[in-house]
């Protein structure tokens, strides 16, 4: 009797909807055969893991201009394998839900090379995500400065020198050379430049 | 008398070993087998 | 008309987020102008609206070819309600309204789709529409909204996201398969959907776990009423299957739920799921090493876990109605009459046709047997904490007492359902598993029953053995109180008749 509920967009709807009350207070005692049918059509229909995934409405084309084979597809692959994780691994990331995915494992075999193209090419993306996740797994650090992952090298000096250790800094260039360089002389570390991830 | 789960959890992802265990809701693709047939894509952030 | 604007609009909405990304200035300025030219105004026009947009995102997947992308549309709808929720200031309706408005007009149109096409009714679409409508939630909610830049606005977004997975869960509710059973499988996909149940179980303060057990109660309501003995439909064993794994999953991710929320769940879980119930059951909290339950040595009473009282998250005092006054006041001051009141009023009006193993029918109200002896241990355990353990462990206290009337006073089928809600409490090591184990150890050698205690003590063992007898899980208190018994030199179970007269049952006894 509700005014808002005789909106006439809502008949037959509201009809229905009304009847499943009806069932919700008095649930029949065997499955009707009507009942059973639609039971089985929903399995039948059931939903997949791709009906689950996660929409994508606009595809991001690459980030960055970058010659690519046209033979590559454009699907990611992203089959299932319940393959136990490997218990040595002791970073705290290696036990995180990405390690058990697919993609998660695929990347931790991947070159440094390969990650740096994911991540400043598939820009805003999971993959961009997971190739930041493996090169913080491996040390190397984001700035937000300047978008350069940088890596902090320790050498271990021998013993009766004045320091036990000496430290190095190196960074990638994705702009220019693509390739890892070391930092000048004058490179100070400051924290609050680097991403936390 | 219920079955063997063993094999269920092993579906699952969940392992039998206590220190190495891991969540799997949170890349859930299914609650049937048949319709887990391929991984969805977990939440995840990327910063600005 | 109207209604052709309306698909007008969502049409171009659709092909606008498939050339730009979502977080482009044309989408914001397309919201924007929807709302001054009046597309979504009004309430009138967000409910003429939203029923379009459905409309439209049901009919492009039903006329896709299956081989294309058939979501599209329904991708698109949910991408604009989180949209709308987000960008907009909430003025006459709030955030909560607007979100149970367009739900609505959803479950309308939903309804009548199912209503009119029967047993061809899909339910893939409205799926999909749910499963990105959380995708796309998770997305713009990431990090606390970090991507909202106005603080004010952020802590109201903040501060609606648990709303808005208990919306969803309510609308879940409204769902739930004994309602639609053409929607079954794709319900018990989105109540477990990654982006949903890991969500609900974890929003801070528990505030998703009371329509968690709502939802979880919906799905175990449907498999008990259509699991008749005989005749299960394959699909309710495939609901099963799922059902079952989604708990296995829950147990490994979360255990504390099922630990806090064991009473509730179990007041909906068919007798026959033995293996489920156990499943339940054996949730132990994150982190405890259970001592070996087969040890020969063991004590419960040594085990330091025993100390602590666990968290039940729903108090079973709320289930008693009229007999809260009779039980506390008998725990207080126990008096024959109380213990009687207690004892005539466990009976239900009338039969009721239930599945378990050697009855189909119950005439007591379970439910309430389950919140008696619940709170009972509860008080137990509070009242041990408060004084000594003596005043609990104590075969003349009126914690004890009261069980021991609904037995001598119960009938087999009260007695019978009493000891299995004791059992029920047989858990980790913990207060209520150590005073429960306790009680139906005395239950066992008490020679108070007179020419009852065959029956009791068959009881009793019934109800252990049958949940050791199947699949593991099984529960560490179960096992423990089992093990004792039959380690028992008080009284030797395998001379009691109704093992030694029956060749099966003494076999499977001699084994363990």
């Amino acid at each position: 009797e509700y005014s808002a509920l005789q909106n006439p967009l809502f008949r037959p709807g509201l009809d229905y909807w009304l009847e499943t009350k009806r069932t919700l207070l008095q649930p029949h005692d065997t499955m009707p055969a009507e009942m059973a049918a639609q039971l089985e059509s929903s399995l039948l229909n059931c939903p997949d893991s791709l009906d689950a995934d996660t929409p994508k409405l606009y595809q991001t084309p690459l980030s960055l201009p970058h010659p690519t084979s046209i033979f590559f597809p454009n699907e990611t692959i992203r089959l299932v394998s319940n393959d136990p994780v490997d218990p040595s691994k002791n970073h705290q990331k290696h036990n995180d839900i990405y390690s058990r995915t697919s993609m998660g494992r695929i990347m931790s075999k991947f070159d440094l090379d390969t990650l740096f193209f994911i991540f400043y090419h598939y820009q805003g993306t999971y993959e961009q995500f997971l190739a930041a996740r493996e090169l913080t797994i491996r040390g190397w650090q984001f700035n937000k400065l300047n978008r350069c992952w940088f890596y902090k090298e320790v050498e271990k000096l021998p013993p009766g020198m004045e320091q036990s250790e000496e430290i190095s800094w190196r960074y990638f260039d994705y702009q220019k050379s693509w390739l890892a360089r070391r930092c000048g002389a004058d490179f100070v570390y400051r924290e609050e430049e680097f991403e936390r991830i | 008398l219920g079955i063997d789960l063993t094999p269920v959890l092993q579906s699952l992802g969940i392992s039998s070993n206590a220190n190495g265990r891991q969540r799997v809701l949170d890349t859930f693709p299914s609650p049937w087998v048949e319709t887990s047939r391929s991984e969805v894509e977990p939440r995840f952030f990327v910063p600005e | 008309t109207n209604q052709e604007k309306m698909f007008l609009v969502f049409t171009e909405w659709v092909k606008l987020l498939q050339r730009v990304p979502d977080d482009d200035v044309k989408v914001t300025v397309f919201i924007r102008q929807m709302m001054d030219k009046g597309v979504i105004k009004s309430t009138e026009n967000v409910i003429q609206f939203t029923k379009a947009a459905i409309e439209l995102s049901v009919g492009s997947f039903k006329e896709s070819d299956p081989a294309s992308e058939v979501f599209i549309a329904a991708d698109a709808f949910s991408k604009l309600i989180v949209k709308l929720l987000v960008v907009q200031v909430f003025t006459s309706l709030s955030r909560s309204e607007y979100l149970k408005l367009m739900l609505s007009v959803i479950t309308i149109v939903f309804s009548e789709d199912q209503g009119m096409t029967g047993n061809s009714f899909n339910e893939r679409p409205y799926f999909r529409l749910i499963s990105s409508l959380l995708c796309q939630w998770e997305e713009a909610s990431a990090h606390n909204f970090i991507k909202v830049q106005d603080q004010s606005y952020r802590n109201e977004l903040i501060d609606f996201s648990p709303e808005f997975y208990n919306i969803i869960a309510s609308f879940l509710h409204a769902f739930q398969p004994i309602a639609y059973p053409g929607f079954s499988f794709a319900w018990i996909t989105l109540i477990s959907h990654r982006m949903f149940l890991p969500k609900m179980l974890r929003l801070p303060g528990k505030a998703g776990w009371s329509k968690l057990v709502l939802l979880f109660t919906d799905l175990l309501k449907f498999m008990a009423q259509y699991t008749k003995k005989s005749d299960v439909p394959d699909a309710v064993s495939v609901v099963y299957k799922g059902a079952l794994r989604v708990f296995l999953a829950v147990a490994n991710d979360a255990p504390g739920f099922l630990v806090e929320n064991h009473y509730e769940l179990l007041n909906n879980l068919p007798p026959v799921y033995m293996q489920l119930r156990n499943v339940i059951l054996s949730a132990i909290p994150k982190n405890m090493v259970l001592p070996n339950p087969y040890d020969a040595e063991l004590r419960i009473s040594d085990v330091e876990a025993c100390q602590h009282v666990p968290n039940v998250y729903y108090d079973p005092v709320q289930d008693l109605k009229s007999l809260k006054k009779p039980v506390d006041n008998y725990l207080r001051i126990p008096s024959a009459s109380l213990s009687r009141m207690v004892s005539t009023s466990l009976f239900k009006p009338g039969y009721e046709k239930d599945t378990g193993i050697g009855y189909d029918s119950v005439s007591v109200d379970t439910k309430l047997i389950n919140a008696i002896v619940l709170h009972v241990g509860i008080e137990a355990a509070l009242e041990k904490d408060k004084t000594t353990a003596t005043a609990i462990f104590n075969t003349k206290s009126s914690y004890y007492t009261l069980l021991t009337s609904m037995l001598s006073d119960g009938n087999t089928e009260v007695r019978f359902h009493v000891v299995q809600a004791i059992a029920n409490q047989l858990r980790f090591p913990n207060a209520h598993t150590h005073w429960f184990n306790y009680v139906l150890k005395n239950f066992f050698i008490s020679e108070d029953w007179g020419q009852d205690t065959a029956e009791i003590q068959e009881i009793i063992v019934r109800t252990l053995l049958e949940r050791v007898v199947t699949n593991k899980p099984h529960c560490w208190g179960i096992v423990v109180t089992f093990t004792e018994l039959l380690r028992s030199s008080e009284c030797s179970i395998m001379t009691l008749p109704f093992v030694k007269d029956i060749p099966e049952i003494e076999h499977i006894i001699k084994h363990l």
